[in-house]
């Protein structure tokens, strides 16, 4: 028996925004710990991972862990019929091949049940390393969309490279070129609109902007979003949920052959 | 051109 209360069910709503479009079909799994997922794009350039952790559930009942196969845009068909102030929750019978979502309005004078059919999927999870990044950039995740959406406009691989002069987007394609430089900036009035870079070791590395714009749907969860960086490895792109969790994407670098 | 990588390269199955 599953059984999860989410109050701020517009979180669930925004996280399935934010990864519908890169992934198809995913296995949700539900343990003490929480409600969470790992999944590859279909071409295994992407992983997404994301965790909403059990204490950020109102309610949170799973009896045992289970694994739950969902098409995720008939997941997001269903969620964008509750509305944005209902609390949602997430209900399974052991066993059962379907899920069913219930919304409640916040004065329970409308309450609505959705049952989506699962789905068998076969996924393995992968491995993430502890990584020890050489280049951490916090900025509003706001600006990181309007350069990624500015970047693609131009050319269809960005190269994001930190040096001690801040943090610089480039792009280059038929039309011209392209450089963005953000400094670090925290002389400002809310902590959320600063940049911060913390900076080991120069690191540069050049990721298909495709990807990097599928990342930014998840703006609407997190007014900033912090970029993980090391020579030769995925970057890692986090968008923190509020009190909850995470949605992190990896992708996948261009490698020079 | 660069050639795109694979996450499967950089993650193991477990």
């Amino acid at each position: 028996m599953l059984e999860l209360r989410l109050v701020q069910g517009s979180l669930l709503k925004k996280v399935l925004e934010s990864i519908k479009e890169l992934v198809n079909d995913a296995n949700f799994d539900c343990s003490s710990t929480g409600f969470s997922l790992q999944a590859m794009d279909s071409s295994h350039v992407a992983l997404v991972a994301l965790l909403l952790r059990s204490e950020g559930f109102e309610h949170y009942r799973c009896d045992r862990n289970l694994s739950m196969g969902m098409n995720l845009n008939n997941m997001a068909k269903m969620l964008k019929c509750a509305g944005n102030d209902d609390i949602i929750t997430i209900k399974a019978d052991d066993g059962s091949d379907t899920v069913t979502f219930m919304f409640e309005s916040p004065t329970q004078d409308k309450i609505s049940d959705f049952e989506m059919k699962l789905m068998d999927i076969d996924s393995e999870h992968l491995g993430i390393p502890e990584a020890e990044y050489d280049a951490i950039v916090r900025m509003p995740s706001a600006e990181f969309a309007r350069i990624c959406k500015d970047l693609s406009s131009i050319g269809d691989t960005v190269v994001i490279s930190v040096t001690k002069e801040g943090v610089k987007f480039s792009t280059k394609g038929d039309i011209g070129a392209a450089n963005i430089v953000c400094r670090q900036n925290t002389t400002v009035d809310k902590p959320d609109d600063a940049t911060v870079i913390e900076m080991k070791e120069p690191v540069s590395l050049q990721f298909a902007l495709r990807y990097t714009n599928f990342f930014t749907k998840a703006t609407p969860l997190s007014s900033t979003v912090t970029i993980s960086l090391s020579n030769e490895l995925p970057v890692v792109v986090e968008y923190k949920i509020a009190e909850m969790g995470y949605v992190r994407f990896y992708l996948a670098p261009k490698i020079e052959e | 051109d660069p050639k795109q990588g694979n996450i499967l390269s950089f993650f193991k199955k477990k």
